[in-house]
């Protein structure tokens, strides 16, 4: 698969999503 | 002679890979095995594999002996409500929880050996109309359970001795979760699959519900049995107990999807279809590493190797034929439970009279 079909990757995407989520 | 029947049909000449029988373990008191898992034992200084069997109303310990035999150590007996699942817990000894239940699963206990005063207890860990239970590294038990109003997902810690400790809620999603599986290399990560046909994952340290993505149209009811994060992405192994055969796909098993958990985006990696000719569908199954084997609606166990989705190994739904033929025989006899050891390099196989094979892969 191509990065362009799954969107922007980010190797920290755990803490990232964390950072973002509510509490 | 009982090995020679047992030898299973090789599929596209992958002959390395293959099931050779080691041994056969039944217990003459049940008749019916519910469950088969595997658990590290340690006794007088001593740490086994065991093999732990469940029926309705027990539940069996069984070391190694010499000669590929085995002997059974202790029986628990288990009141009124029957047993449905065993559910180990990774990297642990001397413990193992199961679930019990009429339909559904109404209570989760622990069973477990103290070395100290060389005895055998059990314990309540939780009640309620729990939907999904999986075992976690570290001691800890992950469980989604329903009320009316309400879904609750919980981890609970164990203790060596196996009380239990605080208890941890995860903020749940607004559909049931059906199954969970730990994110690999991330001892903070988990993933559940939902009646929607979700991904969720959750950070199990804050509690955090971190993404929601959905698997697709095309395979309902998905069941994650495991996941792990590789150069940003969340790959995710699933079976599909309800796919409908397609003729891109024909009949698939397991899947292997990639998500892009930023976008929630997500690829098909492989699929695990049924064997060609193999008439049936997927019914029930267990994925350790690469290794994915399930029992289908025929009778007979299948196995892939999920990187290359590949079926590597079946064996027939009667493997043992009876001599005196049954004048009425179950159309779909022979296998009903099929369990990776620890690792994947031993299959624990059931047949629907309680006998348990082990197979090296």
């Amino acid at each position: 698969c191509s990065e362009s079909d799954l969107g922007p990757i980010s190797l920290n995407w755990f803490e990232e999503l964390s950072a973002e989520a509510p509490p | 002679d009982v090995a020679e029947q047992l030898t299973p049909v090789l599929l596209d000449g992958l002959r390395e890979e293959s099931l050779q029988l080691v041994s056969k373990l039944k217990d003459s008191s049940s008749s019916c095995a519910v469950d088969v898992s595997t658990m590290w034992w340690e006794a007088a200084g001593c740490r086994e594999l065991c093999v732990v069997t469940a029926c309705e109303s027990s539940v069996s310990l069984w070391k190694p002996l010499a000669s590929d035999r085995w002997g059974k150590v202790y029986t628990w007996q288990l009141g009124e409500i029957p047993v449905i699942q065993i559910v180990p817990l990774p990297d642990t000894c001397n413990l193992v929880c199961i679930a019990l239940g009429d339909l559904e699963i109404g209570e989760i206990r622990l069973l477990l050996y103290s070395s100290e005063n060389d005895s055998f207890k059990r314990s309540l860990v939780k009640t309620g109309n729990i939907k999904a239970v999986l075992g976690l590294k570290d001691r800890r038990l992950v469980s989604s359970s329903r009320t009316v109003q309400e879904q609750q997902v919980e981890i609970v810690s164990l203790s060596e001795t196996g009380r239990s400790k605080d208890g941890q809620t995860l903020m749940p999603p607004e559909e049931t979760v059906l199954a969970f599986a730990e994110v690999e290399g991330m001892r903070d990560a988990l993933v559940g699959t939902t009646a929607a046909n979700s991904i969720v994952v959750w950070n199990l340290k804050t509690g955090q519900l971190l993404k929601k993505m959905h698997v697709g149209y095309s395979y309902p009811a998905s069941i994650c049995h495991r996941a792990y994060s590789d150069s940003g992405l969340l790959f995710v192994v699933l079976s599909h107990p309800h796919a409908k055969e397609s003729e891109s796909c024909g009949n698939p098993a397991f899947r292997v999807i990639a998500f892009n958990p930023k976008t929630a985006r997500s690829t098909g990696v492989t699929f695990s279809s049924l064997p060609p000719g193999h008439a049936g569908r997927y019914l029930e199954g267990d994925v350790k590493e690469a290794s994915a084997a399930a029992v289908l609606t025929s009778g007979a166990i299948a196995v892939w190797d999920l990187l290359l989705g590949q079926c590597t190994a079946l064996l027939p739904p009667d493997p043992d034929p009876d001599p005196d033929p049954d004048p009425d025989p179950d159309p779909a006899g022979g296998w009903a439970l099929a369990r990776w050891a620890t690792t994947s390099a031993c299959l624990l196989a059931g047949q629907r009279d309680g006998t348990i094979c082990l197979y090296r892969y």
